[in-house]
């Protein structure tokens, strides 16, 4: 049985994996001694959207700006224009034969094909969505980076300035994300580190901001204003790659299904 | 089995539909 780990995917793709899985069974239990009826037209249907889906998605490939998706997207557009071939041959042979068996055959791998194309594509965006929320918290890690080089007011509220549209940004896109996740743990994971970066980072900066006072007032605690600092840089610096793990997990954990 | 072929061929056009859908919607 398929696993889709997103709500999008599964909405899309599930229906028709199980359609597939049923007519190869149909036709593999050798419960198909009937003549095939006239597929042309809903073929003809099919042709006319994959050709659509093969201009967006070669207009969608030529003005992304994401390298992996503009190499591994053609071969899945390939792979659905192929299959769109098939369903269009076998459609044929069966006009003239429709007891034919190599027709049935080309409509199973046709079907099937435009299956694994399609699910390749969505794949690759879904891959591509994932790479983007995980350029945003890339972007955090490295402000959180530059924490301890903070040593006047000035620095701090420029640092703040930088920091907070980032960690916005973090905040909604991974929460939309998690709400479209499948996978229960993943989705808990995700909110639990993400719930812990937006509890430390006021408590970051009110740490930044004793570290400066000490060490404008010349006190003697100011390395340990400096290593508590660090400590939340480093606490909220594990959330965040965490939040970058899980993102990038797909599959199902085996003993959820038990 | 007549029905099964129309109603997959069906569903892969509007899976394909969808599909384009996605693209475009994450596109824009």
């Amino acid at each position: 049985m398929p696993v889709f780990h997103t709500k999008i995917i599964e909405s899309i793709l599930e229906p028709v994996a199980q359609q597939v899985s049923g007519l190869i069974i149909l036709h593999e239990e050798g419960e198909d001694g009937n003549a095939m009826p006239d597929l042309e037209r809903p073929v003809f249907a099919v042709s006319k959207a994959v050709t659509n889906l093969i201009k967006v998605g070669r207009e969608t490939i030529n003005s992304s700006d994401d390298p992996i998706l503009k190499q591994d997207m053609p071969a899945s557009l390939h792979r659905v224009e192929g299959a769109s071939k098939l369903l269009e041959e076998a459609s044929g042979m069966l006009k003239v034969d429709a007891y034919s068996g190599p027709a049935r055959k080309k409509l199973i791998e046709g079907s099937r094909g435009i299956l694994q194309g399609t699910s390749a594509l969505v794949l690759c965006f879904d891959e591509s969505e994932v790479r983007k929320i995980i350029r945003e918290c890339k972007k955090v890690l490295d402000y959180l980076a530059v924490a301890e080089v903070i040593e006047t007011m000035e620095d701090l509220v420029q640092f703040l300035k930088d920091l907070s549209p980032c960690l916005s940004t973090v905040s909604a896109k991974v929460s939309a994300r998690e709400k479209e996740l499948t996978h229960q743990v993943h989705r808990e994971i995700l909110v639990r580190c993400l719930d812990q970066v937006k509890t430390l980072a006021p408590i970051l900066i009110c740490s930044m901001k004793i570290y400066i006072h000490i060490l404008s007032s010349g006190g003697k605690e100011a390395s340990e204003a400096a290593e508590n600092r660090n400590y939340l840089v480093s606490r909220m610096t594990d959330e965040l790659h965490e939040i970058i793990r899980v993102l990038q997990l797909t599959t199902y954990d085996e003993d959820e299904w038990d | 089995l007549r029905v099964g072929w129309e109603q997959l061929l069906t569903s892969i056009n509007r899976n394909i539909n969808e599909v384009e859908n996605q693209i475009l919607t994450r596109d824009s």
